[in-house]
């Protein structure tokens, strides 16, 4: 099974 | 005080054809640089990067960096309005709370304006950090458009896997398994039909079809699509807004538990 990522786990806020 | 002339105001509109249903509400930054925005979904699985460049528009005026909030679907609307050949002009007064967008037929012998309310958007702005992509593949939009509509028929999600064989696009689902591959192919009679696979590593990631749907709805902008991977990266998805910028879509892969 697998899981939906999500952007904010890749790119940070600035 | 901005002020932006762009002669293709076709393109405007199918800028905002291949947003609306990703986001709702978002900030249009103006700077001397262009107008661009930077915008997640609603639950944060893809962001959608838009560039402008300034050269682009005949006429230019930007005095002071401007965020322009505008829900999407709105603008859509009023954009709508505007003939695919009408030049589109985009003002609005330093501290307005409304925009103006005015349409003039290539003749002249139309002129019409709307105005539409700006909305105040607590916006997140992310930092996309420069990457090294483990593939990159060139291939015409609407093909890629085809495939991705064609296999959520049958699932839900894509594993995208670029080898030295070409790039497979797979899914599964109650009724079966489906499986694209298309090659690396120059051998074409225009360059907007070729395929060009650049691998520098194996890769395969699974995304949901469902975002790669919405992103082809971009297709009208460019005859090619790019479409850069790298393990556990978000995908690139980028189409060229004419030769002034680019819309870019990023989604997050599925995460093997």
């Amino acid at each position: 099974d697998s899981k939906q990522g999500n952007i904010l786990s890749f790119f940070k806020r600035v | 005080m901005l002020e932006l002339r762009l002669v293709q105001g076709g393109l405007l509109k199918k800028v905002l054809d291949s947003l609306k249903d990703l986001v709702n509400d978002a900030n249009f930054d103006c700077s001397a640089t262009g107008f661009s925005l930077q915008a997640m979904d609603s639950s944060h699985v893809a962001l959608v990067a838009l560039l402008l460049r300034s050269e682009g528009f005949e006429h230019y005026r930007c005095d002071r960096n401007l965020s322009l909030g505008m829900n999407l679907s709105n603008m859509a609307k009023m954009l709508k309005c505007a003939g695919n050949d009408d030049i589109v002009t985009i003002k609005a007064d330093d501290a307005a709370d409304s925009v103006t967008f005015m349409f003039e037929s290539p003749n002249q012998d139309k002129i019409a304006d709307f105005d539409m309310k700006l909305m105040d958007i607590d916006s997140e702005h992310l930092g996309i950090p420069e990457a090294e992509f483990q593939a990159i593949v060139r291939m015409p939009s609407a093909e890629f458009a085809r495939i991705c509509k064609d296999l959520s028929t049958i699932g839900d999600t894509v594993v995208i896997s670029v080898t030295k064989e070409g790039v497979k696009f797979s899914t599964r689902g109650d009724i079966g398994t489906a499986n694209i591959v298309c090659r690396h192919n120059t051998s074409v009679d225009k360059p907007e039909e070729a395929t060009i696979i650049e691998m520098e590593e194996t890769v395969s990631l699974t995304f949901a079809l469902r975002y790669m749907n919405s992103f082809t709805k971009a297709t009208p902008l460019a005859n090619q699509v790019t479409i850069s991977l790298s393990s556990d990266l978000p995908v690139v998805v980028e189409y060229k807004v004419a030769e002034m910028g680019h819309i870019r879509f990023y989604l997050a892969p599925k995460i093997e538990e």
